[in-house]
């Protein structure tokens, strides 16, 4: 039964979206039938799978509208058992546009109920924001995968980022939990790196993943190809440690 | 007479605080008289010059709701020509209280009226997001300093943000005007980082920055112990960057 997880963290440039189609096409690869919803009106995770909407294709923004169903959006993609919502530009102003609707930070999981049994696993990958897209996602998800940058800024967003967590449990979604912190970015010939995870680790005993994503630069060459790293370098490091995580995940799901 | 510089780059990560930041204070060790504005709920900015506003006291997000002036809200930072307005905790929910405020994209700009002339140049630093506080900082700006990091993703958001840019131009700030663009995090060693250079220098012709920001870990140390490069480590790469580019902002200055 498809378990939704959102990739977020209001920090920008910490990893989410390189998660987010990483470790989906890494699930996929092991059989496991995953969706990706791009939820960042840059559409980046699309475009990091080769998939771009065009101006007159429907997108999640015309799921959060209530414009079309979930089926009329989902697109496959070059791997066999992943499939893609795709963001669009229209998405920019859906926050906008979504204030004065009723049940504005629900529309997200109204669309999902009718596909979410079709997949093992969903994933909604978040804007570098905290507002009502983001609200949506976390409104939708069973639990949260917060990648953690390993610098300063991405560790002083934490306690923000927690507070909002908190705020959607008690007013919008009792069963969000924390499914895992992952550190992204890691170079470990870095003080700063090494302090940071130490912090991360204290702050969530058992919750922060064993894997660890390096910094490796096949990994921000990837998306210029449209192509996770799987498939443009299986070898790399950057790879290895996806499907490292990837199993980690398979894992957990299987002792709880 | 204060010229406002917005810094703005809806990708996150970019480098958008660490330039605010290390700009406005080579410019105030230039003795030009600076004012740096936290446009950005995370407060990174604030914390990159060891400053953050406590509960009780008040921030940028009181002076967008009229609740104070300007003056009320500036502090001093360590160094002599560098003042501060801080952000807040409370600026996170800014964006959907102001939705149904009179004149919204005009709250800051009507905040700094009375104040602008005290200073050479006043520098905003923006969340990674175009909402309403992206907005308003561009609707109250004379030119946009855009970063952008030698990455690809950060290459794909530029459309986007010149449409933004254009629609604040064409509706909001008819004077708004292009200040350069900065490439950032540049390792000379990757072929990726030279690609996305020479797209950005074909993409504005004269716009881009001679000096260019290499990654330079001290830029990114320096923010855990709350002081600008300048007076974290003065001979580092990344701070000799930062004074040539503040001199390449002048310069350019005195030329027009
Ligand atoms: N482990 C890594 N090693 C090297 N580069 C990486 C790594 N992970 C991500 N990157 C690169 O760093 C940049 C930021 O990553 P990404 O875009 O995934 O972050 P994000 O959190 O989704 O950003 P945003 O906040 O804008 O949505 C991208 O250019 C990406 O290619
Ligand atoms: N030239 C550089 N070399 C090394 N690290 C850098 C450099 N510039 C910025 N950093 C680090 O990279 C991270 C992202 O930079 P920064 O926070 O300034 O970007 P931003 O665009 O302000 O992010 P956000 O979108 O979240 O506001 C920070 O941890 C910062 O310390
Ligand atoms: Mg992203
Ligand atoms: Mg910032």
């Amino acid at each position: 039964m498809g378990r939704v997880i959102t990739v977020a963290n209001q920090k920008g440039g910490v990893g989410k979206t390189t998660t987010a189609v990483n470790l989906s096409a890494s699930l996929a690869v092991a059989e496991k039938r995953v969706l990706l919803i791009d939820m960042d009106p840059q559409a980046n995770a699309g475009s990091g799978l080769g998939i771009t909407a065009g101006d007159g294709e429907k997108t999640v923004y015309e799921l959060l509208l209530s414009q079309c169903t979930a089926r009329e959006v989902v697109r496959n993609s070059e791997i066999k058992f992943l499939d893609l919502i795709p963001s669009g530009r229209r998405l920019v102003g859906a926050e906008i546009e979504l204030v004065n609707e009723m049940a504005r930070e629900y529309r997200l999981s109204k669309g999902l109920e009718s596909l979410k049994a079709e997949y093992d696993y969903v994933f909604i990958d978040c804007p570098p924001s905290l507002g009502l897209l983001t609200v949506n996602a976390l409104a939708a998800a069973d639990t949260v995968l917060i990648p953690i940058q390993c610098e300063y800024y991405a560790l002083e967003g934490l306690t923000q980022l927690l507070n909002t967590v908190r705020l959607i449990q008690k007013n919008l979604n009792r069963n969000l939990t924390l499914e895992g912190v992952l550190l992204t970015m890691y170079d470990r010939r870095l003080n700063l790196c090494r302090q940071v995870a130490e912090e991360a680790r204290a702050h969530f005993p058992e919750k922060v993943y064993r894997s660890v994503i390096p910094r490796n630069v096949r990994l921000s060459e990837a998306p210029s190809f449209g192509k996770p790293i799987l498939l443009y370098d299986v070898t790399c490091l950057g790879a290895r440690c996806y499907l490292k995580l990837a199993r980690e995940v398979i894992e957990n799901d299987e002792a709880s």
